[in-house]
């Protein structure tokens, strides 16, 4: 896009081509080029400046950090659709309490899928952190239920309640989440502190799908974005977060336990030129 | 709907003879918009609309439909052709056991799809086994394991896991031992663009008579698409696709990229996530799924 200097229609569709297949989505991306176009840029490099200032300005507000110190303990739900990434981000987030000398807890509140215990078990001891579960098949809301009475009992910072992955389409598995939460409430209306969407940086604009009913069933309060690693850019997170007002406090970067980083709006905004 | 939206667009074409270029620039619009919200890649919409220009053009406005009606027809027509046939057809053939292998992106659904695949053949009365080469991701070898004592397959086992060149080459031992006619490999989950992993795949290829390579995609994947089934193919020569994760919303453009793409049939689709849950693929319902 940035190879001529002087900006033509060709720039234009070069930049809707890059916009599109970032998954920004047809409608995003049309509004973002109408006001680049109102700016009256005089060349390409001053052009593709603009498109990244114009993205941060979009994000930006909505760049938080999780305050985790407002309540003790803090309980993080995690949610999100099948395969999304949601169990390696909470060893991933675990790790970021515990280099924050925080004592944290794990909730293996998917009690549905082969060997997710498991799973979740062997970053539990990685990390040297406590993991509270039960068996095969029992009542998730029991667990996060145990999880919480453990990590009160023994005055710990933060519990982290994975949860089974869940199309957004199944009101009975939405409904599941729902008891999660109320059963959370009953212990304290503020539990819990916050419930974290994952988002995978490689889908489509099926994400704006699943971020509205998270959000409207189960009141998501913040996202995390996986797999930013990979090609994908992630563009539908620009409709996401501008549309539904929801911050964004991490990006998953990799497999392993130091792969997340804080979210910044301007990184991320530069990722759609790499 | 694209068909209410191309209606309003063809309202002005009644009384006209022919679909022509003029009238025509509107409703290409219309489906270049409704197959981006779909995620089709945009390369591929490009060519696509290209081709139902070209078959839409010169033809006569039939009576019989309204002009949206048979634009659309042209439309889905040209979709289910590039889709392609519905076909499960695996290849069985050579000295057995035949060999199945899974690869993809991380959490595109493969383990699952592996011990539905298990259980498909099954009740086709063949005899399949599971093999974990996913040595990577925790407790992904309990996940497989249990996923095959759920519907009874053979499992292979073993201790320390080394690499999955060397499980491969003993599942192959296993597969005689027990009777297995057909093996089912799962690998892990890797980027594209990860060289070392991608060179592992083309190992197994390489050394392992394998009969079937079947790229395993999200259908709620975006644009990537494209990229990801050009590069497992460039890289491992694929022999066919399974979409996963149609239970859900997603209008699954990701099919139409990686189909013309690769040029590789789609031969299954995941609609759940019990393992009973594995259709043979339908390129009429995907098209008007993508369509919306
Ligand atoms: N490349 C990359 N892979 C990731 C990232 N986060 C998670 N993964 C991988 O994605 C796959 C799925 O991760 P999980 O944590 O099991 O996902 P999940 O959402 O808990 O899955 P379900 O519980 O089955 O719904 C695994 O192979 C992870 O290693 C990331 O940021 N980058
Ligand atoms: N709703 C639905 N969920 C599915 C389908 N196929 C798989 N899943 C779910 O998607 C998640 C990921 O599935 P896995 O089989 O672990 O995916 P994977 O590709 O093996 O993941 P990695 O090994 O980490 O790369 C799990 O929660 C599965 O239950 C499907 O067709 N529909
Ligand atoms: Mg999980
Ligand atoms: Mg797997």
């Amino acid at each position: 896009i940035l190879g001529k200097s002087v900006i033509d229609d060709v720039v234009w569709e070069e930049l809707e081509t890059l916009l599109i297949t970032s998954d920004v989505g047809i409608e995003t991306s049309s509004t973002i080029i109408k006001n680049l176009r109102k700016q009256n840029f005089k060349d390409t490099a001053s052009l593709k400046k603009g498109l990244i200032d114009e993205i941060t300005k979009l994000l930006v507000p909505y760049s938080q950090t999780i305050d985790f110190n407002r309540n003790k303990p803090f309980v993080i739900m995690v949610v999100g659709v099948n395969g999304v990434g949601k169990t390696t981000t909470i060893a991933k987030l675990a790790k970021y309490f515990v280099d924050k000398n925080k004592k944290v807890v794990l909730g293996a509140a998917d009690t549905f899928r082969a060997a997710a215990i498991e799973q979740l078990e062997i970053w539990a001891k990685r990390l040297g952190v406590d993991i509270v579960k039960q068996k095969e098949n029992a009542d998730p809301a029991a667990v996060a239920y145990d999880s919480l009475q453990y990590t009160k009992a023994k005055d710990y910072d933060v519990l982290i309640i994975d949860t089974a992955g869940r199309l957004h389409t199944k009101s009975n598995l939405m409904e599941e989440l729902k008891k999660i939460k109320r059963v959370l409430q009953k212990v304290s209306m503020d539990y819990p502190d916050e419930t974290l969407l994952i988002l995978d940086a490689t889908l489509g604009q099926n994400s704006i799908n699943q971020a509205k009913v998270f959000t409207e069933s189960i009141n998501a309060t913040g996202i995390i974005m996986t797999k930013l690693d990979g090609t994908a850019k992630g563009g539908v997170l620009i409709n996401v977060v501008t549309s539904l007002r929801i911050p964004v406090y991490f990006v998953g970067v990799g497999e392993g336990i130091d792969d997340l980083e804080i979210f910044d709006a301007r990184s991320f905004a530069e990722g759609l030129f790499e | 709907t694209l068909t209410d939206k191309l209606g309003q667009v063809f309202k002005k074409l009644r009384g006209h003879g022919r679909i022509t270029e003029s009238n025509i620039t509107e409703a290409l619009r219309e489906v270049r918009i409704a197959l981006l919200e779909a995620d089709v890649h945009l390369k591929v919409v490009k060519e696509f609309l290209e081709r139902v220009k070209e078959k839409a053009l010169g033809q006569e406005v039939l009576t019989s439909v309204t002009p949206a009606q048979q634009f659309i027809k042209i439309v889905a027509d040209e979709l289910v052709n590039v889709l392609g046939s519905y076909t499960s057809e695996l290849d069985f053939s050579g000295k057995p056991p035949a060999v199945i292998m899974l690869v993809g992106l991380q959490g595109s659904g493969k383990t699952t799809q592996a011990a539905k695949l298990a259980l498909f053949l099954r009740n086709k009365k063949r005899k399949p086994g599971l093999v974990c080469l996913d040595i990577y991701r925790p407790a992904a070898y309990d996940q497989l394991k249990k996923l095959s004592a759920q519907i009874s397959v053979p499992f292979f086992e073993y201790e320390k896991p080394k690499d999955p060149l060397n499980i491969a080459k003993e599942s192959l031992i296993f597969a005689d031992k027990v009777g297995v006619d057909t093996l089912i490999f799962d690998t892990a989950g890797r980027l594209h663009i990860d060289q070392e992993l991608m060179d592992e795949l083309k190992a197994l290829r390489n050394n392992i008579k394998i009969n079937e390579v079947l790229l395993v995609v999200d259908s709620m994947i975006g644009q990537e698409a494209l990229n990801v089934a050009e590069k497992f193919n460039q890289e491992v020569k694929l022999t066919g696709l399974i979409l996963t994760k149609l239970d859900g919303d997603a209008r699954g453009g990701a099919a139409l990229s990686a189909k013309s793409v690769t040029g590789v049939p789609i031969k299954f689709i995941g609609v759940g996530e019990k393992l009973n849950a594995l259709e043979v693929f339908h390129p009429h319902r995907m098209a008007s799924r993508i369509l919306g």
